[in-house]
């Protein structure tokens, strides 16, 4: 149904310098997951925010991957290994390449609180590696 | 990413793990568990382990209002200067003893800097009052704050850090909680930076009437006894560790993402290689 799409869906053009495609495909995309930090068991420690989107990356790299992801020279070597030499060999990864950080708040062991803001909690882009 | 583990909190987290989050983590990572991802299951494993001291909530929703203005303030882009920190840490009196007369208290305190760790620098530091008054009263007085670091009887006999300020304190008839904050950032920068694990404070607040006339009648003279609640000491700091968001990262950081030359030259060698057959001609 549409819900399920739009949960399921990836988000709007998460890596800048890859064209749209006008149908879908399963290539490596960027897609939401909302999660609350007491499905994580975190909230007796992050009082806020309550919920937030760490975004994963998930899909197949295909073979043009450099102009689309920006993956380094290892992968394409492995790409080819694997399609034409050793396919025990693993085809590179989807992977977050980019994230943005997201500030807590947080109650320490000793009863104080405290503001933090953490790096690398949210990804907004992929890669193949 | 989170705090450093403690001893008692990383002998917590080798117990026998029986939450789901680390059963799932620690096949993968085992020995090699980042900082971030140890600290992340002694969290999750540590939830019934130790008691968890719990503040005040007007503390909470102190912290909670300055939560959102520093998201608001954060995603800005002419952020004013003042949004340099990445850390604010609210740290409650620990034992209090008080005098108090009609026209000034005398408070001894002490604040455990445990959890200040020490790429954390200070940028600013102050204390906290919280006053609650009947909605019927108002008030408006010019206080003085002395305070001083009270050293341990084993080191020296008396203590050089001294401090004064002044400040005004007003209420209008409708608030009923007033907060009042007392930069204290000159005095206690010393002491942070020396990285003491516990500071002992002794504060001796005095007001005097605010000397104004407003309406046609003197204003009161703020009550002392509203000073009871000692104040909490609230830190705003700025870490250094990789784990936390720098807004002027290191160029040592931004140097990595430029692609490399042997990049381009790889890619062309493969879109010629790509393009067809050599035509027969077998290169050595």
């Amino acid at each position: 149904s549409k819900r399920d799409a739009a949960v399921t869906s990836p988000v709007a053009n998460p890596t800048a310098h890859s064209p749209r495609y006008d149908f879908p495909t399963d290539d490596c995309e960027l897609y939401d997951f909302r999660v609350s930090f007491s499905q994580l068991k975190l909230d007796h420690w992050i009082i806020a925010p309550q919920k937030y989107n760490p975004r994963y990356c998930k899909g197949i790299c295909p073979r043009a991957m450099q102009s689309i992801y920006g993956s380094p020279v290892h992968t394409i070597v492995q790409n080819i290994i694997y399609e034409q030499l050793d396919s025990s060999v693993p085809r590179p990864s989807c992977v977050p390449s980019e994230y943005k950080p997201l500030s807590v708040l947080i109650i320490e062991s000793d009863g104080s609180i405290a503001y933090k803001e953490y790096e690398e909690m949210i990804a907004t882009k992929c890669t193949c590696r | 990413l989170f705090p450093h583990a403690s001893p008692a909190e990383a002998a917590a987290a080798t117990a026998v793990p029986d939450e789901p989050l680390v059963d799932s983590v620690m096949p993968y990572y085992g020995s090699r568990l980042s900082l971030k991802l140890k600290a992340l299951s002694e969290q999750s494993v540590g939830r019934e382990a130790r008691p968890r001291l719990r503040p005040e909530s007007r503390y909470v929703r102190y912290m909670k209002r300055l939560y959102k203005i520093s998201l608001k303030q954060g995603r800005r882009p002419d952020r004013s200067a003042s949004h340099v920190y990445n850390t604010v840490r609210l740290i409650a009196p620990r034992d209090e003893c008080l005098e108090r007369s009609e026209e000034s208290s005398m408070q001894d305190l002490s604040y455990s800097l445990d959890r200040v760790r020490a790429q954390e620098q200070l940028l600013k530091s102050i204390l906290l009052y919280s006053l609650d008054k009947d909605q019927a009263t108002s008030f408006a007085s010019l206080c003085n704050l002395d305070v001083k670091e009270q050293e341990h009887a084993g080191q020296k006999l008396c203590s050089t850090m001294h401090h004064s300020v002044s400040f005004r304190v007003r209420s209008e008839k409708r608030s009923r909680r007033i907060w009042v904050e007392i930069d204290v950032t000159t005095f206690l920068h010393p002491i942070i930076r020396s990285q003491k694990k516990e500071i002992h404070l002794l504060i001796n607040l005095t007001c005097a009437e605010n000397g104004e006339e407003v309406g046609g009648s003197q204003e009161r003279r703020v009550p002392m006894e509203l000073f009871l609640r000692s104040p909490s000491l609230l830190l705003y700091l700025n870490d250094t560790s990789e784990v936390a968001y720098q807004r002027w990262p290191s160029s040592a950081r931004s140097e990595s993402l430029r692609p490399s030359l042997v990049m381009n030259n790889f890619l062309s060698l493969l879109k010629s290689k790509q393009k067809g057959p050599m035509h027969g001609r077998r290169r050595p």
